[in-house]
């Protein structure tokens, strides 16, 4: 299947944001 | 223990895996049996999204504001942070020896690489150490198979990426039943 791949800086930008954008 | 398994809430980025954050501390004079290794060993929780990981990531102290012998492992849900787990006792880490002042930033960079599946070796890892200690401070990345030299290698290099090291750092690769042997 299909794997879940996300750099550094996306997972920073999720940091402070509790919901999804 | 029957544990609630963690699920990505609405709107939430999930991992490809589940992972657990677990925290130890050695009582000082203490022998470092496998017993009271699993008694001073405590989970703290599982995640199943980058949000659900923050939640849990920024309440926690950074490693480099941690006193005495302690540790944090990041695991896979289901694997014990110990050799003896049916997914670790074929395998091996790598250790990277750090200077004080360094282990706060290459923790937090080494779990985003695996959370977010850097590190391209399908499912082999299986978790990550940061142990602070008296003069220096060494993570650890657990794989499943130590005699898998092209999946060693990848995660060495993927390591060298992600981690940013200092050229001079030594990393060196340790099979779990050698730990056991020399411990």
């Amino acid at each position: 299947g299909t794997r879940i791949i996300y750099d550094r800086k996306f997972l920073l930008e999720r940091r402070s944001s509790p919901v999804a954008k | 223990a029957r544990r609630k398994m963690a699920v990505p809430g609405a709107g939430e980025h999930p991992l490809q895996f589940n992972y657990s954050l677990w925290y130890s501390r050695r009582t000082p004079g203490r022998p470092a049996s496998t017993q009271s290794y699993e008694q001073n060993i405590r989970q703290i929780g599982t995640f199943a999204s980058v949000e659900q990981f923050w939640r849990f990531y920024s309440h926690m102290i950074r490693p480099g504001d941690l006193t005495g012998h302690s540790d944090f492992h990041l695991f896979k849900d289901g694997i014990k942070p110990m050799w003896e787990d049916d997914a670790n006792k074929m395998g091996g880490k790598w250790i990277i020896r750090l200077r004080k002042g360094l282990a706060s930033r290459c923790w937090e960079n080494l779990i985003l690489a695996i959370l977010g599946e850097q590190f391209m070796v399908g499912e082999e890892i299986c978790g990550a150490v940061v142990s602070v200690r008296f003069q220096e401070d060494i993570l650890s990345i657990w794989n499943k198979t130590a005699s898998d030299q092209a999946t060693t290698a990848r995660i060495r290099d993927t390591l060298r990426r992600v981690l940013n090291l200092p050229p001079n750092t030594i990393m060196e690769y340790k099979t779990h039943t050698d730990s056991i042997k020399y411990s």
